[in-house]
Formats: C-alpha cells, structure tokens, sequence
C-alpha cells in the first residue's frame, strides 16, 4: 500500500509541474519553485516542498526536459515500481515506444543520480 | 519506533499513538472528549468545548442547576432573566425535548475531499492551497461542511446544510450537541473500535439521534480478489448489532438510531467514466477510467468494485451493497433495545438526484471531482435535506417539537457564543 501510495503521490506532483510549466510557459525548474511557493509556511509544507525538489528536483527537470511524462518519470526515479510479473501501472497513455522501453531511456536519463543510488542503497 | 523510545518523547509519543487509534481531540485539556481546538479531531468534529478547565462542561449534556452560574451544556444559554428571576435554561429549555446529532459513519460522512485547485494549473494559487494545513490536521475530511454535522459555511463549493443546522434551527437549545464519529474507510467491523470515542453520558447527558451511514467500505476494498474480502451479511448482522449493543449501553434513555443503506455506487462508472478528471483537463488526456485502472493496478482504489470498467463486477457489488442493506433493514424489525428505538432509510441517492436535477444540475456534479468516489458538498447539502424530510414526515417525534422560544433566545444570547 505504500508503494501505492507513492507512486501515485508523485504521479500527481510530477504531472502538476508538467502541467504548470505548460500553462505559465516556463521551465520545470520555474514550476518547481512556483509550486513550492504556492504553499504555506505554516507546518513547515515550504521547507518540505523545498526539500523534497532538493532530492528530486534535478532528475525531474532533467526528464520533464526530455519530454518524458509522469508516469515515465515516476518509473525511472523509483517512486513507482513494477512488481514481479505485474503490468506497469500507468495513468496517461503509453508513449508510443511502449513503456517498458520509455522507462528504460528515461532511467539511462538519471543513471548518474546520487539520490537514486542512496535510496537504492538505502 | 526508534524516535518513541527516546525517553523525552516517550509520552508525547504515547499520546499521539493514542490520539490516532481512538480519534479523540488532540487538544483536551480536561479530557471530556471536547476540545476549543479546531482540527485534530477538535470541534470541527464535535461541538466547541466552551470551558477546557473542567470535565463536567461540555456540550450535550442536562444544564447543571439549570445554569444559573454558568453554561455547562456550551449552548450558550445561561444564567437568570432578572424580570423574574426565572433562569434562562428553565424558561427556554426545560421543554424543549433537547437533543444532539450523532453521526457514525464514513469517509462519505466525514466528508473527505481533495480540492481540485490543488492539480489545476489554471486554477493554483497562494490562495488555493491557504487550506492545506486545515486539510492535512482533519485528515483531508471538512466534517464542519458535512450533511450530518456541518456547521460553518462552505468554502470548498457549494453550500452548507446538515441536520445538525437543521436541528439547532429547530431548538436552539441544541447548539453545539454534535459529533461526527466518522473515519475514512469506515465499515460496520471497524466502527465498532471507533465508536469508543463516542461523548455521551448516560445520566448527565440529553438524547441524541444517532446517524449510522457506513455507506460503501463494507463492499469497497482495493484487493484484487475484492469480493471475497466483502462483509457478508452474517458479518454485517453481527457488526451491527454489537455496535447497536453497546449503543444502548452509552445513550441516555428516548435516543434515536437511524440505519442507512448502502450506496448503489453505479452511479459512479455511469456518470464519470469517460469524462476528464482534472489532471487531464489540460491536454484532454485523463479519464476517470484511466484513474480507476491505475489506482486499482496500485492496488490502492478505494473501490475495485465500483470503480471497475468490469461491468458484471459493478453488478455483484451493487448485489451485495443490497444484501447488506436488507440486513440492516431486518435489524430494524426484529430487534429492540432499551434507550433507543431503531429506523432503516436507503442511502437517499435518487432523491438527491432528483432534487439536483430540479435545480438545473447533472448527475456527475454530485460527486468529488479528484477521487471520483465520495458524494460532494452538493451531494452532502442536498442529502441532508432530503432525510430532514423524510424524517419529519415518517418519524416527526424523532427531531423533537419546534422550540416556541428560539426567537427570545435569539434576542438574548445572539449567536450563542459562535460555534
């Protein structure tokens, strides 16, 4: 249920700085900050939003700038996994490659990630 | 755990380990179930404690003394009209046949809601997400908007109505007596471990209707065997009647229980299943079918009975939504209790339908546009309504007379202290 849960967690968020970059005409880096701006100081949501771009932020941009969509971005960045013998869950519809191989680009895309690698380890 | 095991932390942990099982007031001071705090389960869920010092002040129950000294019931009324010497809970409340509202319900009942400006570009602001904190501290339910015990006027959509607006209008004696034991993923198993959070004092207290609407989880589940994980209606017979059992065994004598039937969640797929949900909006690229499948492949949709593009699983799960109801119903004839006499409604969904339809509106607008699941603020207003009605119509002695008084309480206590 976590896994769940996370993965549509970022499914939502990634879409809504695609989506938010699209209607400003900006860059995912500019709706990153917007989104985390919208968002009260009160709990402390801006310091966490903040946080949370500084481990995500730069593969998201990376891979919203590749044109890659939530789904996809979600896969490659380990928020959202296929289990053993199950279909990818998707909510958009595939990219025309299929997704299995989009996932795959998008993952040779953040190889390099040190976040990806320490929540690997982690 | 490892944090809780750190000695400084061990009863704050305690208490807030405590706080999330039984979904009693985070801020209590004096630990009668009430709080002046507004979320975290504080008076957006039951009425405002108007003095946290003392545990034998809270709303709801038998004015002390006829409060002459002080409100004890927080109704607002208290002390002596010095015309006559009379107190003003004797003149104005002593007949009354003063009565609170209880809800026992659900998610639905709760009233969960994601707004959609929160994943609307078009719509997102500094201003749109102002209510995050208020929605994050009521665990994304607005109980305060609720058809059962709403209070305040809506600012997710909409209006307010609720029975307990109703009922206080009715006798303004009754301000403040509400509570809304509800949780997401409510169902008549796990009810029976929330309703140990239930305010009610058996002697001190005044009667309450209590509202029991676990409207869907006893058939939703987001297994992918989700049939076989649903209540059957021998577990639901004996939910309910240990739930009813110990009802008895907390309401103050001339209470009032009202069952309600299942949703016919059909309405669901049949209304929304090829419109866009807010994320597609933009580019025209998600469906509801489209969420319904991912949430069920994540294995967390609130309903893969419902939410299914499976037709025949649609139908089995109206079938067993039925059985369940007609449980309930049975229950009704067959059984009597001590403090309370017992009622059985449907779910009133055609109805509020119906009403919405009379007013110009489409049915897809009765539900919450960002989870397709739960009814809307609309749903909510329009059902409360609805069952005030029938109520009044079928059962009048259940909601009390009309106090002749409401009008002179108006003029002496104005607002009765707010809620």
């Amino acid at each position: 249920h976590h896994s769940g849960h996370t993965c549509l967690g970022c499914v939502l968020v990634v879409s809504v700085i695609e989506q938010l970059a699209m209607f400003h005409n900006s860059t995912a880096k500019e709706a990153l900050e917007r989104l985390c701006n919208y968002l009260p100081e009160i709990l402390n949501l801006q310091g966490l939003c903040y946080l949370v771009v500084e481990m995500f932020g730069p593969d998201i941009i990376k891979l919203l700038k590749d044109k890659v969509n939530a789904d996809v971005v979600c896969h490659a960045i380990k928020l959202c996994n296929q289990n053993a013998g199950q279909p990818f869950c998707h909510l958009y519809p595939p990219p025309e490659m299929g997704l299995n191989k989009a996932v795959r680009e998008a993952s040779r895309i953040v190889k390099n990630s040190k976040v990806l690698k320490n929540i690997a380890g982690f | 755990t490892s944090i809780c095991a750190f000695p400084p932390l061990v009863k704050l942990c305690e208490k807030i380990k405590y706080i999330i099982k039984n979904k009693l007031p985070y801020e209590d001071l004096d630990g009668d179930k009430f709080s002046a705090f507004p979320t975290l389960r504080g008076y957006h869920w039951r009425g405002r404690d108007c003095n946290e010092g003392t545990t034998t002040v809270y709303p709801g129950r038998r004015p002390d003394n006829w409060d002459v000294e002080r409100d004890s019931n927080c109704n607002g009324i208290w002390g002596v009209d010095p015309k006559d010497g009379i107190p003003y809970e004797k003149k104005f409340c002593e007949d009354a046949e003063s009565k609170g509202i209880i809800l026992l319900g659900d998610s639905a009942g709760a009233h969960f809601h994601i707004p959609p400006e929160w994943m609307t570009a078009a719509q997102m602001s500094l201003k749109s997400f102002s209510n995050l904190p208020v929605a994050l501290t009521n665990e994304f339910d607005w109980p305060h908007f609720s058809g059962i015990t709403g209070f305040l006027n809506s600012t997710i959509g909409g209006w307010t109505d609720s029975l307990y607006l109703r009922l206080h209008r009715r006798n303004r004696c009754n301000h403040r007596d509400f509570q809304n034991i509800s949780k997401n993923g409510g169902s008549s198993e796990n009810l029976l471990d929330l309703i140990k959070s239930l305010a009610r004092n058996q002697l001190l207290d005044n009667p309450a209707i209590v509202i029991y609407a676990s409207i869907g989880n006893d058939v939703c589940n987001g297994k992918p065997d989700t049939v076989a994980h649903m209540t059957t209606p021998q577990q639901m017979h004996s939910n309910v009647i240990k739930t009813l059992q110990y009802l008895n065994s907390q309401l103050p004598k001339g209470s009032h229980v009202i069952l309600t039937g299942l949703a016919d969640g059909r309405f669901l797929w049949d209304q929304l299943h090829s419109r866009y949900h807010p994320l597609g909006q933009l580019n025209k690229d998600v469906t509801y079918e489209q969420v319904y499948s991912f949430l069920s492949c994540l294995q967390i949709s609130p309903c893969n009975g419902w939410m299914s593009s499976n037709e025949t699983l649609r139908n089995l799960t109206s079938e067993r939504a039925l059985q369940l109801s007609n449980v309930l119903k049975e229950i009704t004839t067959s059984e009597t209790f001590a403090n309370f006499d017992l009622f059985y409604m449907d779910f009133p969904l055609e109805k509020i339908a119906d009403e919405w339809h009379k007013l110009g509106g489409e049915s897809w607008q009765l539900i919450e546009p960002v989870d397709g699941f739960h009814p809307n603020q609309i749903s909510a207003a329009l059902g409360a309504s609805v069952i005030w009605q029938k109520v009044l119509r079928e059962w009048p002695h259940v909601l009390g007379k009309e106090n002749p008084f409401n009008k002179q309480i108006e003029d002496v206590f104005k607002d009765q202290g707010g809620h």
